[in-house]
């Protein structure tokens, strides 16, 4: 088992920092799968738009709701669509990226009108 | 491309001039301010040569349309940047304009002056965030300058079809702008 480095996974929602030889680790996660770092994509996921707000608190399960978000994203991004942490949609999530939200659920703020 | 909720755009009749201005307080210092300002001016100019709408910078950053400042964290509006990388900027909708770029970036009008792997090319980014203050929301086209993300040291100020098209969606056509261009375009991308 790869022994990934807990503070990778502490950074902020909008940053996801995992060495290159973990992101293969991610790879066989499916629903169900317990695995420290999972509560990272989750909160990235929320912060742009992609899950529901999880009341502020992200367990490392990846779950079926997790799942949704992750083919969102891919189908968003143009990418695979696989329902998969694969190689491509994380390192799809560490490459810097605009702070507005690609949905249109979430961070209604920043959509709002001068009067 | 894809717009905000609402398709909210800058309303008064076409053609039209925004004015916009720097924050005299929220600035970085590692590029000069004839840098900042060369490379927004280049951003703004792209969007201003398919739309019938111009972009002036004022003097007066309180009564300009379009507020552009650069800032540390949280800085007010409920959206902290969060350091180097990550998130390198955001902008709000039409008729906000308020344009703010993460300060902890690395800056760079120049690759070749600015070595830094990290750098993050300003005019890229500006010309995405001006998208969104015209009322573009993100793209799913990678070559489009309105997809969300963009490696440091990487570039794509230059607006794709689906940029074009989705901005002369919301304001119409320049009248200047050559739509053969356009049609070469398409025709040169379905045949790719």
């Amino acid at each position: 088992r790869t022994i990934l480095d807990h503070q990778a996974f502490t950074q902020p929602a909008t940053k996801i920092a995992i060495k290159n030889h973990n992101i293969q680790s991610f790879i066989n996660a499916g629903i169900g799968t317990k695995m420290l770092g999972i509560a990272q994509f989750k909160r990235y996921l929320t912060r742009f738009g992609y899950i529901p707000m999880y009341n502020n608190t992200f367990t490392d399960e990846f779950d079926d709701k997790f799942e949704v978000g992750l083919i969102r994203y891919q189908q968003r991004l143009g990418l695979q669509v696989t329902g998969k942490l694969d190689s491509n949609t994380v390192s799809q999530m560490m490459i810097p990226r605009c702070g507005v939200s690609d949905t249109t659920t979430h961070n209604n703020h920043h959509h709002i009108t001068k009067h | 491309f894809m717009y905000f909720p609402g398709k909210p755009r800058w309303s008064r009749p076409m053609p039209r001039t925004l004015t916009y201005a720097f924050s005299p307080v929220n600035m970085i210092h590692s590029l000069s301010m004839l840098e900042i300002r060369e490379a927004f001016q280049r951003a703004f100019f792209k969007w201003a040569s398919v739309i019938p709408v111009s972009f002036v910078e004022a003097e007066d950053y309180g009564f300009a349309e379009i507020k552009i400042g650069f800032y540390i964290g949280d800085h007010g509006d409920g959206e902290p940047f969060d350091g180097v990388l990550g998130v390198l900027a955001h902008s709000f909708s039409p008729e906000s304009g308020r344009l703010h770029l993460d300060a902890a970036e690395t800056w760079a009008v120049d690759f070749g002056v600015t070595k830094s792997e990290m750098a993050v090319d300003l005019e890229s980014v500006a010309t995405h965030e001006i998208g969104h203050i015209l009322g573009l929301s993100h793209s799913s086209v990678k070559e489009a300058v309105m997809y969300p993300s963009l490696r440091p040291r990487d570039k794509r100020a230059n607006l794709n079809i689906d940029d074009i098209k989705g901005v002369q969606s919301l304001y119409g056509s320049n009248p200047k702008f050559r739509s053969g261009w356009l049609l070469e375009s398409d025709l040169s991308a379905n045949q790719g």
